[in-house]
């Protein structure tokens, strides 16, 4: 099948923000990113799954050279929104497969996923689309985890 | 800034799944897909947001054609998994802003999330990378934001 895995790359230059407690109603998350790029923070890997009893949850991840300007804009908007909490995590790395034709997708996704999982290392964010598998790891495992998808799509290291 | 929106997509023939309350260690995400690309389910958009209390949830869609078939498996998964609940939503669409060159990306998704905010539209699952910002909406809504976002980003509709 017509899959090509061009590349692996890795970021762990970026910090994970999370928002929750937000409510689900429009206008939201247009308000959180509006004040984000007001103040020049550029943003990445904006994740927000399904939400639940009117209320949801968004992800994104920031270069940690932005945190401080990052951590005054939650902090104002954590008020304004009325949000549960904001946190932050820069242990992180970002680990990406970028592939094309990935019209065996669920098979790719389930081969990196099983691949972490053999490690035993533990996905804590995913987002994908039909060219790009990302997932989020401690910044520990970020090293383990090239290697191994490296090997397992038989790509130089 | 050197931004080029390429083009805005829709697909409007996929069914949104959520799998709640699922361990957030090691193996569960590569259970559910590696059962899926088992049965040749095709998976599209899988998004995982950051868990807590030691739980999370996956949501990720497939081809309405496909339904019937993801539902045996995820109603296996539930049991496997001892997931909270397995939730389907057929009613949805997705649309994709396809761009190069988003060095401004975080005034791209404010921009996107804003028309949205405009038009009322509630923004119901969000994925993103720096060349695509992914958002799930009511399938009603998918005409009215393709053409917003065609005429916000100067396109042709
Ligand atoms: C949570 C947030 O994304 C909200 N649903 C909005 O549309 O702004
Ligand atoms: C929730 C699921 O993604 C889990 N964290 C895993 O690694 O499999």
């Amino acid at each position: 099948e017509d899959v090509l895995i061009s590349g692996i790359a890795k970021k762990d230059n970026e910090v994970r923000v999370n928002i929750a407690g937000i409510p689900d109603k429009p206008g939201v998350a247009s308000t959180i990113f509006k004040q984000l790029a007001d103040a020049n923070i550029n943003v990445n890997m904006i994740v927000q799954s399904v939400g639940k009893e009117g209320h949801s949850q968004i992800s994104f991840t920031v270069i940690n050279t932005d945190l401080d300007e990052a951590k005054k804009v939650m902090a104002k908007l954590q008020t304004e929104l009325g949000a549960e909490s904001v946190t932050y995590d820069a242990d992180i790395a970002i680990v990406s497969v970028v592939g094309v034709g990935m019209k065996v997708y669920a098979g790719i996704a389930a081969a990196v996923f099983d691949e972490l999982a053999k490690n035993s290392i533990n996905l804590e964010m995913i987002s994908t689309s039909e060219i790009k598998i990302s997932v989020v790891i401690r910044k520990a495992d970020a090293e383990k985890t090239v290697q191994a998808l490296h090997k397992r799509f038989f790509l130089q290291a």
